[in-house]
């Protein structure tokens, strides 16, 4: 099974 | 004070026609770098990164750092009575609540101004790490565009593998499945009709469909495309324009459980 995964996994708040 | 003359308006046009389906609300971002925006659409799966430089304007004042919260379709709609090749020059007061877009044609004899109120809006920038990526794909913006359309016909998720054989685009439905193979090509009359292949280590990665199609809105905006992808990162779909700027969406794979 595929999920999607977010943005703000792989890159975090400046 | 702001006051940013840009001549070739229809970029600024074509911009947010690349984007406002994806984002509802964003800040546009003003500085002595340029003309800039950073959001994510509402389920944060993809996000969206633009610049126009400094450069790219005929006449760029912009005293202070200043963001301006606007709702991207009401700004859409506003642009949509702008000329093809008006120039639009974009102006607000520091403090002010709104912001004022000028429209010129180009011999002069028609100038419209619109006014559009600022909102607040609560945003959080995101670092974006430098990243060598595993494969770097450069192909026109046109043919990336028909294979995403193609395959949306079939399938809800595209996968996107690089090997030495070339790019392929994946998809697979209801009715079946669909593979699309681009060869590297540069035996081309014109540099932007070449495919281009940079591989470090072969790369698979698997999008929703739906958001890459979306991306493509950004095609009118250059002739060439690039993909950059790394195993278990957000894939990179950069349009640059021109000399003049870049819009770059990122978007978050689907990972194996």
């Amino acid at each position: 099974v595929n999920k999607q995964s977010q943005i703000t996994t792989f890159f975090s708040k400046s | 004070m702001l006051e940013l003359r840009l001549v070739q308006g229809s970029l600024l046009k074509k911009l947010l026609e690349a984007i406002k389906d994806l984002v509802t609300d964003a800040n546009f971002d003003c500085s002595a770098t340029g003309f800039s925006l950073q959001a994510m659409d509402s389920s944060h799966v993809a996000l969206v990164s633009l610049l126009l430089r400094s450069e790219a304007f005929e006449h760029y004042r912009c005293d202070r750092n200043i963001s301006m919260g606007l709702n991207l379709s009401n700004m859409a709609k506003v642009l949509r009575c702008s000329g093809p090749d008006d120039i639009i020059t974009l102006k607000a007061d520091d403090g002010g609540d709104s912001l004022t877009f000028m429209f010129e044609s180009p011999n002069q004899d028609k100038i419209a101004d619109f006014e559009m109120k600022l909102m607040d809006i609560d945003s959080e920038h995101l670092g974006i790490p430098d990243t060598e990526y595993q494969a770097i794909v450069r192909m026109p913006s046109a043919e990336f565009a028909r294979i995403c359309k193609d395959l949306s016909g079939i399938g809800d998720t595209i996968a996107i593998s690089v090997t030495k054989e070339g790019v392929k685009f994946s998809t697979r439905g209801d009715i079946g499945s669909a593979n699309i193979v681009c060869r590297q090509n540069t035996s081309v009359d014109k540099p932007e009709d070449a495919t281009i292949i940079e591989m470090e280590e072969p790369v698979t990665l698997t999008f929703a469909l739906r958001y890459i199609n979306s991306f493509t809105k950004a095609t009118p905006l250059s002739n060439q495309v690039t993909l950059s992808l790394s195993s278990d990162l957000p894939v990179v779909v950069e349009y640059k324009i021109a000399e003049m700027g870049y819009i770059r969406f990122y978007l978050a794979p689907k990972i194996d459980e």
